[in-house]
């Protein structure tokens, strides 16, 4: 998505050849009009797939989630990493490892929100090691419902999620992928 | 906003008199059409301010946050919770007390993303005790931005967080105003 791009040449910040921060639109301020486009986007990709729902995680994939729902008229169901005042039904859970903090979470979703006759739109923000992802395909696996594809913003494609779930079977569509960090520069996939 | 009362009413589960849940379109499952609605009321109830930025914080206020900076065309940013990856500028913090679960919490914002010259409405889903509002006003004061109002979805009025924000002069435009959850039925202050 060449708008995504530009605007992760301009305002994305290097912090190490492992991480790229877009703070300034995405994972702190957010650019509404960015998350429209974005949405939009996913909308199109993932068009005539009778997708009835999309689910994300808190807190990042909440704003290009709730876009995407909006273009595609459907509702959007966020996991939730800790416990909330009023996420007390039946449960879906999954696990989800943190390489750098060497530490294994539990994050869920009440079953209300996820059927058999479901078809779900997994998005998240960035695709890096792929736990999250992975995650959010068990709960939607466990409630029955079948996994549509993941929109993802931004994919490193140098990490090995994207591998992961391709080798799973899933369809991922992501708007920029990122073949390189290295020497200070953004390198895109389709750059070389 | 009748849509909104409409959609309690139909949607909302009261648990006690003190909690109404709303995890079906707004704390967990999200209704991207109620949220553009929800936006494009508050753009309407704080047009003509020189608003040039909304804060909100991390997860519920995110999406109607989100949709109100698209009809005002203007950045969005959240507060967060916890530490994130990239969350490593100077901060801006405020302590934010839970009386459920009596203990404080920092809530942080990147100095970049406000400045003196900036002016501010706040966004939150809720406003009951009011901890995390006076948190974010707290925050935006540090920066020497103007705090211009806050507007918040579902403001419990038998709390009080509402009466507490009044007191320091502050507008609050809440969206629906609940004058009681008793005896399992909301009651909305107008309908007194
Ligand atoms: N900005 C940025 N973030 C990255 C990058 N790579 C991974 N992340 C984010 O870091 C978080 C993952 O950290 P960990 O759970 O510690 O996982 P990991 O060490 O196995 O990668 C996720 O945030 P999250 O769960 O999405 O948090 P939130 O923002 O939704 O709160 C993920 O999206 C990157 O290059 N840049
Ligand atoms: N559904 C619902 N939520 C209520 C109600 N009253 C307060 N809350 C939410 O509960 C959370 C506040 O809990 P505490 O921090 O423990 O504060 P408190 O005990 O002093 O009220 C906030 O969630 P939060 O920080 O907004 O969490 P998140 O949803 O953004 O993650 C607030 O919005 C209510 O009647 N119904």
């Amino acid at each position: 998505m060449r708008l995504l791009e530009e605007k992760i040449k301009t305002d994305g910040t290097i912090i190490s050849d492992q991480v790229l921060k877009v703070d300034s639109f995405l994972n702190h301020q957010i650019d509404p009009v960015l998350m429209k486009e974005i949405g939009k986007e996913f909308a199109l990709r993932f068009a005539n797939e009778g997708v009835t729902k999309i689910v994300t995680i808190e807190s990042s994939g909440i704003a290009p989630a709730v876009m995407a729902g909006l273009y595609m008229d459907i509702p959007v169901v966020f996991a939730r990493k800790r416990k909330s005042l009023t996420l007390i039904d039946d449960l879906l859970t999954a696990s989800v490892h943190s390489f750098t903090k060497n530490e294994t979470n539990e994050i869920s979703i009440s079953k209300k929100y996820i059927t058999e006759e479901d078809r779900i739109l997994i998005i998240d923000d960035f695709l890096a090691n792929g736990q999250a992802a992975l995650g959010l395909v068990d709960i939607v696996q466990q409630s029955g419902a079948a996994v549509i594809g993941i929109g993802i913003v931004i994919e490193k494609s140098f990490q090995q999620g994207a591998e992961i779930l391709a080798s799973q079977g899933i369809r991922v569509e992501s708007l920029a992928r990122i073949a390189s960090l290295a020497e200070g520069k953004v390198e895109f996939l389709n750059e070389k």
